[in-house]
Parts: C-alpha cells; structure tokens; sequence
C-alpha cells in the first residue's frame, strides 16, 4: 500500500534492526552512504531469499510485512 | 533445516528439563502439559529420552522473562520476538526463554500464542536444529497459527532433527519423571506408543488450499467486502483480493494472507476511517482493526462494542460516509448508523434500507463509497445511489471497477 510518509523512516529502522538481529547486517559508520546501502541491500535479497519473497534487495512492503510478522529470536543466518 | 555451526548436539540420549518459572497467562498445568507435549514431539522421532528435574541445573532450563533477561538478547515486547532458545551445550546451552510480554495460550487463538507450538520450535533449537526456509516446517522462523490438536512434524523437521540423532529406536520415548514431584501432577495421559509405522511417502505440507481463485471478469462474480484504503480500493471474496489502485492501471490479484497473514479469511464486511488511517475488518460476531499492513493491538473485538444488540450476530456490509462521518452498516434489509466521532450507534436506528436508499429493496453484500456516489453490492451486481438526491443513479456488473 502507499505508505504513509513519517511511516518510511521508522520503517527502515526497524527493518536496519531487524537485519541486524537476524541476518548479521553490521552497519558500519562509513562516510560512503551508498556503501552502507549496498550492505543493506545485500542483506535484504538474503532475507528475501530465505523467506522465497521476490529477491529485490528493496524494502517493498512484502519484505516489510514479513519482517513485522512474529518469530523466534534466533538469526536465521549466522556469521 | 539447517543446523548451527559444527552442528552441536546433546552427546547422549537421556536429557533432562526444568521449568523455572510459570507465566501468569496460563494454568501452571497448562504449561507443564505443552511444553511435555513439545518434548514428546522431539522423542517420537528420535531416540531420545527428556526427562523433567524439579531443582538444580537441567541439560534445558525452561524459563519466561520480559525485556532484558540476563542474556545478550534482550526481549521486545508484545509481538516481533517471541521466545529463543540456545542449542546443545553447558550452562545457558540448551535452555529457552520465552517472552513474557506475550500472552501465552494453551490453544491457538486471535488473542495470543499457542505456547505448545513455540516450545516445540524453540526445542528444536535446545537440541540442536537451527530455522529452516520451509514454509509449513515447524522450525521455520515466523509463528504460524495452527491447529495443534493432532499436530504432526513436517518431513523437514522430522530429516533435520534424525541427521543429528538418527530415528527412534524401538518406540517414542515420553517425558518420565526423575525424583517424585513436590506438586503432584498428572502424567501427560499419551496414547500408548504405537508402532513406529513406516511414514508414508510424506506428502508436500501446503497451507490448506484456498478455494478456486475467482476470474476477475466472471460477469457472475459477487464480494464479500469492499472497502478503500488509503487511497485504493480493496475487493474482497473468499481468500482473495483485488487491488485497484488510482496509481496503476491494472489491478493486482493477491490472497488476503499475503497482506494479513493472522488474519481468517472470509470477511463480511470492511470500511476505513480515512481520517483515522484505520480500516475495520468484520466476520462472524468480532471486527478487527488495521492500520495498513499492522494489526492493531487488542483486536479481535465483539461488534457489540459498536452498539449493536446481542441479537445481531454478524453484519453484511459496511461503509463510512466521509461527508456525514457516519458508518452505515447493513443487516438483512435493515441499517444501522454509527457515529464515528462519538464512537456511539445513533438513535432511531435500525431503519429500512429501501426507506432511505433508493432502489436498493435487498440485502447489501458489499458497500462502498467513490467519487460521491455510494455502490450498494447485491449478487453480481452494483447499484449507484447519490444520497443526497435519495436517486438510484444506475444498475452495473459487480466487477465492472476491473476495466472487463
């Protein structure tokens, strides 16, 4: 659905955390911003990978939504 | 499956447990009942044996805490992480926390999570199996609300968890008791273990399967609801949905679990507050209320919360009239109107349909408004009613919004 314009930033927050805790995303402080996004990207096609969603490397809704969904703790991808 | 790296596992057969503490949301026998079950659900396919301690250190310490909890995994509160659990090992190895800011359930419901089926998936990690990407597995990472009355291991868990322990040798092993308990409590009454039959071919676990994906053209096609949001227009019919969206031309076809997977399918009735950014969703005796993709908390709720009589047990359409900010919902031949800035049902209500809209003499399916006008669904087809002229503009096929 569209989203609701302050929803975008808080959106990729939670979506930053949730790599973070599940799929071992570290956002290093670059000064490079495209680098980080790339990292993150990188980290969102294995999400949406493991999830069999679209590999986009993109945070679409789908991707969000299943991000949102209730889980257990444990990564699902571990260094 | 999948495994954690080098694989540890439990380097013996007999491996005991211990609940620590209990979550209020539960009898304590509830939970000593779901978490036997989940450990019998391991036993049975392998050959070992869980045996429940009642003091000092257990191979798995079973515990619920909130928020930080003296792991480097703080919980998160209600919803998002729900339990973890560390796989085969000394001290904290083995043990699973479950997340006390949850609400706990002894069978599957709306209103919480079914406590049998995540001590199931987080024992699995206790012995060893990390998530897998099989959607239906038990060890697959989201909750998946699922009857667990006569619940069965997928074929990926069952191959997961037998690569690290091999198959049960004579007969599945139950939970015994070590020392006798200082609360007394009723063994688990299991069946007697029967015969460990050769499983048949194990059939593909699918999601029950949605009935036949309706043909957006079908000039015969009715909807259950129909409601916007946030600028589209949502159609709703069994398990599916159609996206019309003034941003692009064609329209989506998806089911209803792509957008809310905790959501049962088959709504009577939906309508948004666009103000409010909120969409309600009606089935049976309860509504839910959504602000687009996110479930708001405390719902499901019972539609007498709106005002309605006990009498009145489900609603058939609904709809929110932007000008008025009044909700009109439709029951038989009758309406009612609901005040959305006093949160009250008005007086004088219920009222005819046909005494105020024209030309709509029979029950609404489906209610909507666009551009002005209202369109009252009934069958296959929409009726166009400017209200304010109180004037039947013109009759339509139900699907006409899809461009046939």
């Amino acid at each position: 659905f569209p989203v609701a314009p302050e929803k975008e930033k808080e959106d990729m927050q939670f979506a930053k955390k949730y790599l973070e805790n599940f799929y071992d995303f570290k956002e290093e402080k670059t000064l490079f911003k495209a680098k980080d996004l790339n990292q993150m990207s990188d980290k969102i096609r294995e999400m949406q990978s493991f999830f069999g969603l679209e590999v986009t490397g993109e945070l679409n809704h789908k991707t969000l939504d299943m991000m949102k969904q209730p889980r257990c703790g444990i990564p699902d991808i571990r260094s | 499956y999948s495994t954690f790296p080098h694989s540890p596992t439990w380097k013996k057969e007999d491996v005991t447990y211990r609940i620590l503490n209990y979550t209020p949301d539960m009898l304590q026998a509830d939970v000593e009942e779901a978490i036997a079950r989940a450990f019998q659900l391991w036993s049975s396919v392998t050959p070992l044996r869980f045996t429940r301690v009642y003091s000092g250190q257990a191979d798995i310490m079973i515990s619920f805490a909130a928020g930080f909890h003296g792991d480097f995994y703080s919980f998160d509160g209600p919803g998002g992480t729900l339990a973890h659990a560390y796989p085969p090992g000394n001290g904290i190895g083995g043990d699973a926390h479950f997340d006390e800011d949850e609400n706990w359930t002894k069978f599957t419901t709306y209103s919480g999570y079914n406590l049998f089926l995540v001590a199931a998936h987080e024992l699995g990690h206790s012995l060893g199996l990390s998530h897998s990407n099989v959607f239906g597995a038990l060890m697959y990472p989201i909750y998946m609300a699922t009857d667990t009355r006569d619940y069965q291991l997928h074929q990926d868990d069952i191959d997961g968890i037998q690569a690290l322990y091999g198959p049960p040798k004579e007969s599945p092993a139950l939970p015994t008791k070590a020392f006798p308990p200082q609360e007394p409590t009723e063994m688990i009454p299991a069946e007697a273990p029967t015969e460990m039959s050769p499983r048949e071919e194990p059939t593909e676990i699918t999601p029950s399967k949605p009935p036949q994906r309706p043909d957006d053209c079908d000039p015969h096609l009715t909807f259950d609801a129909i409601t916007t949001l946030r600028g589209e227009t949502l159609f709703f019919k069994d398990s599916y949905v159609w996206r019309k969206s003034p941003y692009f031309s064609e329209i989506e076809h998806d089911t209803i679990f792509s957008f809310w997977p905790s959501l049962i399918a088959g709504f009577d009735a939906a309508y948004e507050v666009d103000n409010k950014d909120r969409v309600l969703f009606f089935k049976d005796d309860q509504y839910w209320a959504v602000s687009g993709y996110s479930i708001q908390s405390g719902f499901p709720k019972p539609i007498q919360n709106l005002g309605f009589p006990t009498s009145v047990r489900k609603i058939d359409a609904a709809v929110h009239d932007q000008n008025t900010k009044r909700t009109y919902f439709f029951v038989g031949k009758q309406y009612w109107s609901f005040n959305e800035n006093t949160q009250s049902m008005e007086r004088g209500y219920p009222r005819k349909i046909a005494a105020d809209f024209r030309g709509i003499g029979h029950p609404v399916d489906a209610a909507l408004q666009k551009n002005g006008y209202f369109y009252f669904f009934h069958g296959s087809n929409q009726y166009e009613v400017d209200i304010k002229k109180k004037k039947l503009i013109r009759i339509m096929k139900s699907n006409s919004w899809f461009n046939c």
